[in-house]
């Protein structure tokens, strides 16, 4: 940007912009033919000598629309509809232009000539965009960053055989500049970022029509942007108002995902979870709620359900988070590895705290991504032990091994505030019938019955009720593990002090027994 | 309490929360197309 | 028991809190989903309908610009080609939609002249139109001021509504005199 315009480029450029604004509102009809007269008279003008006009080009183009936007918007005579429709028409009709030389640009077989445009394109609106944010501040108007991406993906998505062969490409290149634009980096186009990866064709083309659901992963990774955005917010008892309106926002998006696509949910659980503060009960349940399209879930309050009769508990869901590799640092992986596999030395259980406290500031002493892997990954080498044996997971073939070692020692040997949240983590697993909910659900009763503090048994009955008081959905693994130690009278459930410590308590814990009993 | 760092971000978030995206914005202009336009009294709706 | 927010008393202080203040637990209890404008009964899927994370409610087929082919989009070449409309055949409802959306229209004047033929009048300062109810005659006159009750045209919920005026008859629109305007329609 510190090289110096060519003298006259930018009039140039407000010349070129001004004409094709009037071609594409005065010829839509025939605007291809125009089209390609007017990219004549742009290399005329030496635009298309090369990439360095090109950029200089679209550059001031867009800066052009942005100085429109903010004089208009800023405009205090200005009625805002009229001056939204104005900048609208500018900027649609740009979008236009950027559209068709994108599709037009080298040969019709070539996408790479095509993808570097729109890159190009795409990284000079980022730039200005947070160039923008910066000079402005809190005056900052997302107005036009948010047209300009809307329109061009309205376009770049039309039914279009040129097009449709490079949709991968440009779904790519737009969840490449959204996560740019992620909230923690542009957090004034927070509102703006959450309605365009909301949108309905952006959800359609990435989640419904990319094929082999190559965009699932892309998009998985836009919602961790989200949460971890969120999560400093959301930590907070009291929601402030920009705070509640954005989480609603979110909370409508994955109620979308949630009934349309809920495979997507249960194959990036893990990582959605991983990210999403433990306060935020409801928004984890919606998450841990969708099971496949294609199961039939038997209703968990089914008198005398045998769950380990269920055929799905044997197949283990897909998680595509690479979770073993959150296992750091590297000895401490091996360590695990040789305790999992020779169940020694036993300093490994005393040193496991050691590995997971990383502060002792109250409320975040625990390195909960740590905390998380390393329970989904000890569980999920559990069931491949058991199986290994020949058996199935149940009550009895989860005990003394290596795995269940590390579970009661973690149990025993953390605080409330860590017991809490490898508790938490325990739960997280507590999905639709699959073999890790099944496995996780025998743990964490078994835990219960095993426990040799009635703080244990206290905490794992908080995680579980606080995920069942809240307002619905609630995980079908989470009601058949909470309607299980509430009736099977092995874990004396009702012996316990925590559940007559209150009468709110009481009152809660008999309208749940009333409905699973 | 918020790192410096989340009271940035939430300073710029809150200033968003007053130019909040319509729907509208993300979807195409409708064009509207008269058939015989004529100077009309001022105090028509004009919209 | 344990003493801090992490075991049954934290909880406590939750659901006691909910009582007093929901605002405050909103991430905790929750709020019911069912009221964010979603149908989550749909058999068919909801992103093609989706209103965007802030709307309250679903998108209507009239918000959803589908993809048309081009040669689909006539409205440019057959508008001269139109069959002309008797505005006399029509209800107070249709004229009053042709007046409200064909802004800027020599189809809004007419809409208006008909209007006014049908004995309703478009107060120019109120911006609305106005009619005597049928049948009552007790208005009073008082030099260019009448009083009484008239049916207005309430746009926003688009119904005649009853109320009592004092008029100024001098701010009622006169009759658009469309052969002025010399365009041959009706």
């Amino acid at each position: 940007t510190d090289i110096e315009d060519p003298p006259g480029f930018v009039d140039k450029t407000e010349f070129l912009l001004k004409e094709w604004i009037t071609i594409y509102h005065t010829q839509s009809r025939d605007l291809i033919k125009s089209f390609s007269l007017f990219v004549s008279k742009m290399n005329l003008y030496g635009i298309l000598k090369g990439d360095e006009p090109l950029i200089r080009f679209f550059r001031h183009a867009t800066q052009y629309c942005i100085d429109l936007t903010y004089r208009s918007l800023n405009d205090p005579n200005a009625n805002q509809t009229i001056a939204k429709t104005k900048i609208f028409q500018w900027i649609d009709a740009y979008v236009r232009l950027i559209a068709l030389l994108v599709k037009h640009s080298g040969e019709s077989g070539h996408s790479a000539t095509k993808l570097n445009l729109l890159n190009k394109v795409l990284g000079i609106v980022v730039g200005l965009l947070l160039q923008d944010q910066e000079v402005h501040g809190t005056a900052f108007q997302q107005l036009a960053y948010h047209r300009i991406f809307i329109m061009l993906f309205l376009e770049l998505s039309a039914p279009d055989a040129v097009l449709e062969n490079i949709s991968l490409s440009i779904i790519t290149a737009f969840c490449h500049t959204f996560h740019i634009l992620r909230p923690s980096i542009a957090p004034g186009f927070c509102y703006s970022w959450l309605e365009l990866i909301s949108h309905r064709v952006f959800i359609g083309r990435i989640l419904a029509m990319i094929p082999q659901q190559k965009g699932w992963s892309m998009y998985s990774q836009l919602l961790i942007n989200l949460f971890k955005y969120l999560a400093p917010f959301l930590r907070n008892a009291e929601l402030a108002k920009p705070v509640q309106h954005l989480y609603k926002g979110t909370l409508r998006v994955l109620l979308v995902l949630l009934h349309d696509f809920p495979e997507f949910l249960c194959d990036y659980h893990f990582g959605f979870c991983d990210v999403i503060p433990p306060n935020c009960i409801q928004m984890r349940n919606l998450i841990l709620s969708a099971y496949p399209r294609n199961m039939r879930l038997p209703d968990p309050f089914t008198p005398n359900l045998k769950v380990d009769m269920l055929n799905e508990i044997t197949t283990a869901p897909k998680i595509f988070t690479n979770y073993a590799a959150a296992i750091q640092p590297a000895n401490f992986k091996k360590e695990l590895d040789s305790y999992l596999k020779l169940r020694a030395p036993v300093t490994f259980l005393s040193d496991l705290r050691g590995n997971l406290q990383i502060s002792n500031e109250p409320g975040s002493r625990y390195n909960i991504h740590l905390m998380n892997a390393l329970v989904l990954y000890v569980g999920t080498q559990a069931i491949q032990h058991i199986r290994s044996k020949n058996l199935a997971p149940n009550m009895t073939t989860i005990v003394h091994s290596a795995h269940m070692d590390i579970f009661q020692n973690l149990a025993v040997d953390l605080d409330n505030e860590g017991r809490y949240l490898f508790l938490n983590a325990i739960a997280n697993q507590l999905r639709y019938p699959n073999s890790h909910t099944h496995y996780f659900s025998c743990a964490i009763l078994y835990l219960f019955v095993e426990a040799n503090s009635e703080a244990i048994q206290e905490q794992i009955t908080r995680v579980l009720l606080e995920r069942l008081i809240v307002n619905r959905p609630h995980p079908w693994g989470l009601l058949i593990t909470f309607i299980e130690l509430i009736k099977n009278p092995a874990y004396k459930f009702w012996d316990h002090d925590f559940v007559h410590c209150a009468p709110e308590i009481e009152k809660l814990f008999e309208s749940v027994a009333k409905s699973c009993m | 309490p918020l790192q410096k760092e989340h009271q940035i971000q939430f300073q710029m978030m809150e200033a968003a929360y007053y130019h909040m995206p319509t729907p509208t914005e993300s979807e195409r202009l409708r064009t509207y197309l008269h058939r015989q336009p004529v100077p009309t009294p001022p105090h028509y709706p004009q919209q | 028991m344990v003493n801090n927010q992490f075991g049954m008393v934290g909880l406590l202080t939750f659901i006691r809190a909910a009582e007093s203040d929901p605002n405050l637990v909103t991430l905790a209890m929750g709020q019911d989903l069912t009221a964010l404008g979603l149908n989550l009964n749909s058999i068919d899927n909801l992103y093609p309908t989706f209103g965007g994370p802030f709307a309250d409610s679903s998108a209507r087929p009239q918000d959803i610009d589908y993809n048309v082919p081009p040669e689909y989009l006539i409205n440019v070449s057959i508008r001269e080609k139109l069959s002309q409309l008797t505005l006399k055949k029509y209800k107070d409802d249709l004229l009053f939609y042709l007046f409200y959306t064909n802004v800027g229209d020599f189809m809004q004047l007419a809409a208006a002249a008909e209007l006014h033929n049908r004995d309703w009048r478009y107060h120019t300062e109120e911006k609305v139109w106005i009619t005597r109810v049928p049948g009552m005659t007790s208005y009073e006159k008082n030099g260019t001021t009448e009083r009484g009750t008239y049916y207005y045209f309430d746009v926003q919920n688009w119904r005649r509504v009853l109320k009592e005026f004092q008029v100024d008859t001098t701010k009622l629109d006169k009759c658009p005199n469309l052969n002025a305007i010399g365009s041959g329609q009706p």
